[in-house]
């Protein structure tokens, strides 16, 4: 419970979805949480994927891994998923 | 909504001129708290197979299904307890809007008898796709499942998102993501609009902050929800809130929260506070509290209704029973008279309604401007009905806290009420110029709007930074004459003058272009926006010049003239006469505005006006002051 703790959702942005035909969102999501996280299964730590209007995903993420994420050269900002209201 | 239209000039049915099949292909993407598929608004009768372009789907849980007007439908919200999971709406609030939005024609529609009408949406004939964000309690909405609404939404073709959705503060855009979905969305030529943000009149509130978002302040309309009280010595006062229920004119002791308790201190118990009520004090009664959010208190421990004071009496709330908010004059007289009676009585009487000379007034709670994170971009941009606003609702939703009933119709207030409005406008709009991108139909509400100016109200007195460019005239934005434009490429430029460089420039424009020294250079007030607004120094002399550039979709062979309306700005236009040979033809111009800048705080603004004889196209000019 303390592990999980230390974590919570952020969401990765990572811009507009590349042009390459071959660019397959998803799996450049899990391969970037893998490397982040070093853990080979993501399936409790991505939340979301982004993939169809533009890049990015959600995931359970510690402060440190957010940092690491970050400075990454594909992605553009890495910010809490915070709490919204309707108005 | 059963008179917001109307108050507009969008009249019902044939009175107003549409576009029949192609409003019947327009798509409003909602992103909300879901929705109620068997409401008569959004019943599928009369609707053909949704448009070809649409690319989304049905999947809105158990007992949920869609139809020709409801296309589609997804969800974004956990499993939680005691909850359905699925896209229904479980808090009133989607159905709300939707309905505002996009909802059918319904006839005789009412809440218990009152504010009736035909409920209707700015495009009754377009069809409603919904994505469901939001759980009732603390659950709320979330940031990561908004984005995926966006993300699905843009991709399914919808042509228009209405969000009235918000935090609690604004954030550069790289980390809100209202502005990153509405960014994407407008670079597929989908417009995004938003709610301004229920924080008002305190400054600097507005949440909704980005350029390529059309935010949306909240005003009243001409019809207001009243209700008498009656005291014992036939003395009336006239108080707010939405009553349904109906004491018959009965009179029932009076009795001020202050002394109807044993446990707490007089203040709190004078606000009725939770907890602070003795029911063998109140049971049977009318109490008096100073704070209109605990009324339900009072009804828990038996009282028949209550009077309280609020600061708030520009609109008028659903309460779970019989209630009327006062404003403290008021307030304070049926306070002396109880004070000075020795059985005092009164009586609550059901609501009325009454015409509204003055509207539209700025709702108190419209989060105002100016911009937090972008000085020189005003926000909010246009006003619209937020106030006393009846629309469909779910049943499954308490119309009121601590209301036992299930209603198909309700009145609600917020900047979440405007939203829709300006939405169904902007549907309406692109139903008459279907290849519009989103900045020239966001340009066409703005500089057609109704003119509100500061001295009408109190509320008004923050001016543009309340108001932004005005109340919205749907009937005259379809023909604005001219329009200013900013597409991708301009808001990407406009990103690299506030250091959107190097990589994150390259991610969110997805070319490997790079920001060019000029683009570096370029003055976030100088984005081709349809209002003008400077932050300079207090008191000191400054001059600041813009430049625009306006299209042409009025007349071929036509000359606009520029005239400034407004003193206290000294503005010079060049150049003042702009003539234009053809429809989509650009011309470009400068605005100079000098003088002494206004004190800390203030604003100092006009309006430039550019006309044919035939189009007023209209931007407000705003010059403040930070504090």
């Amino acid at each position: 419970a303390k592990y999980d703790q230390d974590k919570q959702v952020y969401i990765v942005y990572m811009g507009a979805l590349p042009a390459r035909v071959d660019y397959m969102p998803m799996s450049h999501h899990t391969s970037i949480l893998q490397q982040v996280t070093g853990e080979s299964s993501i399936e409790n730590r991505l939340v979301r994927s982004y993939k169809r209007s533009f890049n990015g995903f959600a995931a359970r993420l510690t402060e440190s891994e957010r940092e690491i994420l970050a400075s990454m050269e594909e992605v553009v900002s890495v910010f809490p998923s915070k709490k919204l209201m309707l108005q | 909504t059963t008179r917001s239209w109307d108050f507009m000039g969008l009249k019902e049915g044939k009175k107003t001129k549409r576009k029949p099949s192609i409003e019947s292909n327009t798509i409003i993407g909602v992103i909300d708290s879901g929705i109620y598929p068997e409401s008569d608004s959004f019943n599928g009768k009369g609707f053909g197979p949704p448009p070809k372009k649409w690319k989304g789907v049905c999947e809105g849980g158990k007992n949920f299904s869609c139809n020709n007007k409801l296309i589609g439908v997804r969800y974004y919200t956990p499993k939680l307890e005691g909850l359905p999971h699925s896209a229904r709406d479980n808090m009133g609030h989607g159905s709300h809007t939707a309905s505002t939005a996009a909802g059918n024609t319904v006839k005789d529609v009412s809440f218990y008898g009152l504010g009736n009408g035909t409920v209707r949406g700015g495009v009754p004939a377009a069809r409603i796709a919904v994505y469901k964000v939001c759980e009732p309690g603390i659950f709320g909405c979330t940031g990561d499942g908004m984005l995926s609404a966006y993300d699905d939404a843009i991709a399914d073709g919808v042509d228009i998102i209405t969000i009235s959705i918000g935090g609690d503060s604004s954030s550069p855009f790289e980390v809100d993501p209202t502005a990153i979905g509405a960014f994407h969305a407008m670079a597929k030529g989908i417009l995004t609009v938003n709610s301004a943000g229920n924080s008002g009149p305190e400054r600097s509130t507005v949440t909704s902050v980005a350029p390529w978002i059309l935010t949306v302040a909240a005003s009243n309309t001409n019809r207001a929800f009243v209700t008498k009280v009656v005291l014992g010595d036939g003395k009336t006062v006239v108080g707010r809130s939405v009553n349904t229920f109906d004491l018959n004119g009965t009179k029932y002791p009076l009795v001020y929260g202050r002394s109807a308790s044993t446990s707490c201190g007089a203040a709190s118990a004078g606000f009725c506070s939770p907890g602070c009520l003795d029911s063998k004090l109140v049971k049977g009664k009318i109490v008096l509290c100073d704070f209109e959010l605990n009324t339900d208190e009072a009804q828990s421990m038996g009282a028949v209704a209550s009077i309280t004071k609020s600061s708030r009496v520009d609109f008028a709330s659903v309460f779970s029973f019989p209630v009327s908010a006062l404003s403290e004059d008021d307030y304070n007289t049926v306070l002396s008279y109880m004070n000075s009676t020795k059985n005092p009585k009164a009586t609550v009487l059901k609501s009325d309604t009454i015409f509204k000379q003055t509207a539209p007034v700025t709702a108190t709670y419209s989060s105002r401007g100016p911009n937090a994170i972008i000085p020189d971009i005003l926000k909010p941009d246009i006003t619209a009905p937020g106030s006393e606003i009846l629309a469909a609702y779910s049943p499954d939703a308490p119309p009121s806290q601590s209301d036992t009933r299930h209603v198909k119709y309700s009145v609600a207030t917020g900047t979440s009420m405007a939203c829709p409005h300006i939405a169904g406008v902007a549907a309406y709009i692109k139903t008459f110029h279907p290849r519009w991108s989103p900045s020239m139909i966001k340009s066409a509400i703005m500089t057609t709007a109704w003119s509100m100016n500061a001295s009408t109200s109190p509320f008004n007195e923050m001016a543009e930074f309340a108001y932004g460019a005005g109340h919205v005239d749907p009937i005259t934005a379809i023909h604005p004459g001219l329009v200013y434009e900013a597409n991708k490429h301009d808001h990407i430029a406009f990103l690299c003058g506030l250091n959107y460089t190097g990589k994150n420039f390259r991610l969110i424009s997805g070319d490997s272009s790079s920001c060019t020294k000029e683009q570096t250079k370029s003055l976030p007030r100088n984005l081709n926006y349809p209002s003008m607004t400077a932050q300079v120094s207090a008191t000191k002399p400054f001059k600041v010049t813009f430049r625009r550039t306006v299209t042409n979709v009025g007349m071929p062979n036509t000359t606009y003239k520029a005239k400034v309306v407004g003193d206290n700005l000294k503005v010079k236009v060049v150049p003042s006469v702009l003539f234009f040979k053809s429809v989509y033809e650009k011309k470009s111009f400068t605005v100079t505005v000098s003088g002494n800048g206004p004190e800390a705080d203030k604003l100092m603004s006009a309006h430039l006006i550019w006309s044919d004889g035939v189009h007023s196209v209209r931007s407000p000019m705003v010059i403040y002051a930070a504090n």
